[in-house]
């Protein structure tokens, strides 16, 4: 009968009432969160209610990302069409562990190598990995001699399985980066994607690196660098920036449906195997071939 | 229309029931008509602007208002909502008529700070009304 319905809704929504914090709208009535029930995105805002104690993020790391926001969305919040349409996530990860090896040598450019440790467990396995970047952050900006040279050392290591047995180096890489850097730089990449890609892509929950750069002046391009000293703050250790596609429902994939009404045609990356698109409405647009106009 | 026209001006108005230009004019104009108001908030206001850095304000928006009974094009409504009217008016008034609801949307960015410290920008589908229907 009608007033049997309604009592049961009138007490749900006394005891909604009761419970000033609007974040407990998102916790299930009955507490226990069925599986599947909360949707990522809810338990994302649900994970974010003001009670758990949350790890401050590095200001330097805090002031990059809010530079990148302002790039990829308006004043509103709207994501940008003219920023790359590939990713729909970015993720910036500070490493949480920093040991230094050895220490670098000022004359010859040497930079101390860096132990680094990221803790990947916020990558969702609906996060396919595009391209991975170390980011070195200057605290104060530096002034460059117009033209560096350097050769990183990238070593990546096993995750520690107990104290007592040593890293393991699984692969080492070195590779030249030879870059102009202008003046007032505050920040430089090193794309380390290929290293990272096989690594992301089975799900490994931490990564465990140690990196040194040696860098020289470029004495042909600027030979009046000589004269100056060249003071490096390079061993501030990188954080590690990934650029994912999230292909959960939730996930704006702007790009796609759009991809797909004007060319239905399959891309160049889902012939890679890529899988960019959400198997949702989107894909299944694409199927109608459109009507031109006459 | 045309007797009504014709009426003497100083003789008393025709009942409503004989006033079609008014009966119609419920149809075509409804008093409080569905349509997209704003609604800005700002992540403080919830307590979450520990962890959602970005967007500063959020404006999803919300559809309100009336639905004329003969809906046609100008909501973009299926021939259904239609249906509905008739079957609230004419069978069974326990079933609602057709509401104002969102029919679009827009995504939005987001930057929040992730538990463990790390720091996550992601863009979320269907976050912002952009257009309302009656449905």
């Amino acid at each position: 009968s009608q007033a049997s319905r309604g009592e049961p809704q009138i007490a749900a929504g006394a005891e909604l009432e009761s419970e000033a914090e609007p974040w407990s709208l998102l916790r299930p009535l009955d507490g226990r969160d069925r599986s599947g029930f909360l949707s990522p995105l809810f338990k994302v805002l649900y994970d974010g209610q003001g009670g758990t104690p949350r790890l401050q993020p590095d200001s330097r790391a805090l002031h990059y990302m809010k530079r990148l926001y302002k790039a990829y969305a308006t004043k509103e919040g709207i994501p940008k069409s003219n920023r790359s349409p590939l990713y729909n996530t970015v993720r910036l990860f500070t490493s949480c562990a920093q040991h230094k090896q050895a220490p670098g040598d000022q004359a010859t450019g040497s930079v101390p190598s860096v132990d680094l440790l990221f803790n990947l467990d916020r990558v969702t396995a609906v996060e396919n990995l595009l391209k991975s970047v170390l980011l070195y952050t200057f605290s104060n900006s530096i002034s460059f001699p117009s033209a560096v040279k350097c050769v990183c050392n990238l070593v990546i290591k096993e995750p520690e399985s107990s104290s007592r047995t040593p890293h393991r180096a699984l692969s080492s890489f070195t590779f030249n980066l030879q870059f102009e850097l202008k003046k007032k730089y505050t920040w430089f990449e090193v794309d380390v994607t290929t290293l990272l890609q096989p690594l992301v892509a089975s799900n490994k929950k931490s990564i465990h690196m140690s990196v040194n750069f040696t860098c020289t002046r470029d004495q042909g391009q600027d030979p009046s660098a000589q004269d100056r000293p060249f003071n490096v703050t390079l061993q501030v250790p990188p954080s590690l920036l990934l650029y994912l596609n999230d292909t959960s429902a939730q996930a704006y994939h702007g790009w796609c449906s759009l991809h797909y009404k004007r060319r239905p045609s399959r891309s160049a990356d889902q012939n890679r195997g890529l899988s960019v698109c959400p198997q949702g409405e989107g894909s299944a647009e694409g199927v109608r071939s459109p009507r031109h106009r006459r | 229309g045309q007797e009504t026209i014709s009426l003497p001006l100083n003789k008393p108005r025709a009942p409503a029931s004989l006033n079609l230009s008014e009966y119609f004019k419920q149809f075509l104009f409804p008093q409080h008509e569905c349509e997209l108001h704003d609604f800005r908030l700002s992540f403080s206001q919830l307590k979450w602007d520990n962890w959602i850095v970005a967007p500063p304000r959020y404006n999803p928006r919300y559809c309100k208002g009336d639905c004329p009974r003969a809906v046609g094009h100008r909501y973009g409504s299926p021939v259904h909502t239609m249906v509905q009217n008739i079957i609230h008016e004419k069978l069974d008034s326990s079933v609602p008529r057709p509401s104002c609801v969102p029919a679009k949307y827009s995504p939005l960015s987001v930057l929040t700070i992730e538990p463990d410290g790390s720091i996550a920008y992601k863009e979320y589908e269907d976050m912002i009304a952009t257009k309302c229907t009656c449905r």
